[in-house]
């Protein structure tokens, strides 16, 4: 059986007993509940069309659909319940893996990814994002930083500054997110933080994804001369690990919770090892 | 001796745009990787010099770069080992610290002598599966850490026996 829910002081996240995926995240304290479902998705990297013969590659973004494959909807789960982390892990595939992590008194929850080595038997490149849906009414706005300062409204389909058509109902709407990216409504906010410099969008309301990894088969002439195939160590291709944190918290109360969370990511307390049996040590 | 100019050079090189971006050649970004590792190798002495002054006792430093996937020899073969957080940050954190282990029993104490409450966890199948040959760590020891701001704690740990199992006596 999946594991049905784990929680912590202030937060409580409940997995559909079916499939195993996040379905629900609270924060106990604010007593907010979400609807969320997250799971992981690849968008078929495109090889030129009808309208245009560009390539996805190391400098272009461009899926072949707009609609992502699921890597899987049903995972295999399994928890692990400590008095001081509480663990749910889940399995999407052979390359994608994620554990979901409570923290007993951290005010956040926290989604350890690993994705690859992409596969490329079946000739097709792959993009793979983590999707966060939820109900949330968010008009098409979403919110990504700039360099980790200020936070810039993104609108989809549109630009501030001039008339613009769009021709890539994906790519077109993907933003660079250094340090966290967020939807609201009224009541509710919804961020996440990275752990590095990734992709990200809302490509329909209430929607939030990130691209966390990318193999691609074809180089986008645009200058690098080969395709993002990066094999890695073992030339099978990379395997990533990576960390997203999310908040839960009402709009006016999110800012505060996200801004010192954000900078204790970027400058993360650094551990250093010894044996303990040191001579004595003076600068002279 | 050694320097941070190593580092601040490679860094100064990876401003280029490809290498902020990701769009260069595979061998270029190759040797954008190992400028960054030689720099960080050399910040390493950096880091241990200063720490040493800080503490007073000059230590042989162990930096474990593949904590991320619970590697670190340093932990998973000692019996008894110190763990030094630094915290850049100007206010107080708490930070959970795991550290892949072969034991099942460990007591952390932290920098005044105070029992630290700890647990230790298996290492999910997925990261053995990622890792190969780089570490055997069955489990993680998890403990938070509470770090002061612009300064470091230092905590120690070591592994219990675990308690023999009692037999009873036969009694006649």
């Amino acid at each position: 059986k999946n594991p049905t829910s784990i929680e912590n002081k202030f937060y409580r996240v409940t997995f559909d007993p079916d499939t195993g995926l996040i379905s629900n995240i609270q924060n106990l304290e604010k007593q907010i509940s979400l609807p969320v479902n997250q799971s992981y998705y690849w968008y078929n990297a495109s090889s030129g069309n009808e309208d245009s013969s560009q390539t996805s590659g190391a400098y272009i973004f461009r899926p072949n659909q707009s609609e992502p494959i699921s890597i899987s909807q049903n995972v295999r789960s399994y928890l692990v319940k400590n008095s001081l982390v509480q663990e749910v892990y889940q399995n999407f595939s052979a390359w994608c893996s994620q554990v979901v992590r409570l923290y007993s008194d951290q005010k956040y929850l926290e989604l350890e990814w690993t994705v690859g080595p992409i596969p490329r038997r079946d000739s097709n490149g792959k993009e793979v994002i983590s999707r966060f849906d939820t109900n949330l009414q968010t008009d098409g706005l979403f919110y990504t930083d700039a360099n980790g300062r200020q936070i810039l409204q993104r609108r989809r389909n549109s630009r501030d500054t001039w008339a613009f058509k769009q021709t890539e109902p994906v790519a077109g709407n993907y933003y660079p997110v250094n340090s966290r990216i967020f939807i609201k409504d009224k009541n509710i906010q919804l961020t996440v933080l990275t752990d590095r410099s990734q992709g990200g969008s809302s490509i329909v309301d209430g929607s939030m994804e990130l691209m966390v990894h990318r193999r691609l088969l074809y180089d986008d002439f645009r200058g690098v001369g080969e395709a993002l195939l990066e094999p890695g160590q073992y030339m099978e291709g990379l395997v990533v690990r990576g960390k997203h944190l999310l908040v839960l918290d009402t709009p006016e109360a999110s800012a505060n919770v996200h801004r010192k969370l954000a900078l204790q990511q970027y400058l993360s307390p650094q551990i250093v090892l010894s044996t303990g049996q040191g001579a004595p040590y003076g600068k002279g | 001796t050694s320097s941070s100019l190593e580092l601040r050079q490679a860094m100064g090189v990876a401003q280029h745009h490809d290498a902020v971006t990701g769009t260069a050649k595979q061998h270029v970004n190759d040797d954008y990787a190992l400028r960054l590792f030689k720099g960080w190798k050399a910040c390493q002495v950096v880091v241990s010099n200063a720490l040493s002054s800080l503490m007073g006792t000059k230590e042989n430093f162990a930096f474990c770069n593949l904590l991320n996937i619970s590697v670190c020899p340093s932990t998973e073969a000692s019996k008894t080992f110190s763990v030094l957080i630094y915290n850049p940050l100007a206010r107080a954190v708490t930070q959970y610290v795991r550290l892949p282990v072969n034991g099942t029993l460990y007591a952390v104490k932290g920098p005044a002598g105070e029992s630290i409450a700890s647990e230790v966890v298996p290492v999910s199948k997925f990261t053995k599966d990622v890792r190969r040959d780089k570490g055997y760590a069955e489990r993680e020891l998890v403990f938070p850490g509470q770090i002061p701001a612009l300064g470091f704690s230092k905590f120690t740990v070591e592994k219990v026996s675990a308690p023999e199992r009692f037999l009873g006596t036969k009694v006649k």
